[in-house]
């Protein structure tokens, strides 16, 4: 669970072996080694990037793996973020409910 | 406003957690989650009602790529209601110009829907009132996200970005010495202060296998992740004279 119980963060044959359990708990595969060795480096900096975001929290939130540890941040926006939503989102003052997208 | 408040535990007023899976509906299944909330609190009927209709009969084009709550709202008020999840349910997929709303019979109704003030003291009235509301947040900090009250830092979360659309479905404190079941004492982590934190309870639309079964918890009075910026909620019920009592179980 949780990363925070490891000192100073997993090594390179424990990386591999959280991998593979990640890939087990959420029935991940890739296609071909490149793949492969591309989504663990993501995984990696996911953990890196999870026990930051613990360091920097005021509340009580625990960070680590989740079912998105294999995505970059930036698929993970476009796959789960409604870009719709983004701060673009219409001027509510306008009619609301219009479907202009970004219109300013 | 109720010290805590968390609608999950009256009975049949939240349906289950769903998946958005790759379609990016949150915000059909933020407002099918609302709608669903609002109809079991005020007809004491629990429903579940068909996101894919909203996805299909969507004004605005292809809703697995994003959307509006007053959309999906609009979209309801348009087709005189919902269908159920159960006669047409959902695919995963936007089939635009595939509308079978005419097809099924409607299970629950809108009269309108509202927007609620920018402030979550009035937002936490209404929920212990009126019953769960959707908002826009920044999801910046979901990803890695597993479990406790999120308290973004200062300059983290930006409030202006808001790219995901939860249901608010309660809130609470955590007990003043609640602390991260896994937090080592190390050099590295900070000492957390021991006072208590004040949360809202956020139903999420990517399953229950995230999160705390499906849910999260986010920081309550810092407008956290811009959560205060677009309170929408359906209304089912007429405007009548003589208020319906209703009460958010503690």
């Amino acid at each position: 669970q949780g990363i925070r119980g490891q000192d100073p963060g997993p090594q390179p044959l424990e990386l591999k072996e959280a991998f593979t359990l990640y890939q087990i708990q959420y029935n991940r595969s890739y296609s071909n080694p490149a793949e492969y060795a591309r989504r663990l480096n993501i995984f990696a900096r996911n953990l890196a990037q999870a026990q930051q975001l613990q360091e920097e929290d005021l509340g009580t939130a625990e960070f680590g793996v989740t079912p998105f540890s294999d995505l970059t941040a930036e698929e993970f926006g476009q796959l789960y973020g409604s870009q719709r939503a983004a701060g673009r989102a219409p001027n509510v003052d306008r009619k609301v409910g219009s479907c202009e997208r970004g219109e300013s | 406003v109720p010290p805590t408040c968390d609608w999950r535990k009256a009975p049949s007023v939240i349906s289950s957690v769903r998946d958005q899976k790759s379609c990016n509906c949150c915000w059909a299944m933020a407002a099918a989650g609302n709608i669903e909330a609002q109809w079991a609190i005020k007809k004491r009927e629990f429903v579940e009602v068909s996101v894919q209709e909203l996805l299909d009969c969507d004004r605005c084009g292809n809703g697995c790529s994003g959307g509006y709550v007053w959309d999906a709202f609009i979209t309801v008020m348009n087709n005189s209601g919902l269908a159920s999840e159960k006669d047409y349910p959902f695919q995963g997929e936007a089939r635009a110009h595939k509308c079978q709303a005419k097809k099924y019979r409607k299970v629950a109704w809108i009269q309108d829907y509202i927007m609620l003030w920018e402030n979550e003291q009035g937002i936490a009235q209404y929920l212990a009132t009126e019953g769960p509301v959707t908002v826009n947040i920044n999801m910046q900090l979901l990803q890695n996200y597993q479990k406790g009250v999120i308290k973004p830092a200062p300059g983290t979360c930006d409030p202006q970005h808001l790219d995901h659309i939860v249901l608010i479905v309660g809130f609470g404190k955590t007990k003043s010495v609640e602390r991260r079941q896994t937090e080592a004492v190390s050099s590295r982590s900070k000492p957390r202060p021991r006072h208590s934190t004040p949360y809202w309870i956020l139903k999420n639309s990517w399953g229950a296998h995230w999160g705390e079964e499906g849910y999260f918890r986010l920081h309550r009075g810092s407008n956290a992740c811009g959560i205060t910026k677009y309170p929408l909620t359906a209304r089912v019920d007429k405007p009548v004279k003589k208020r319906q009592v209703v009460s958010c179980p503690p």
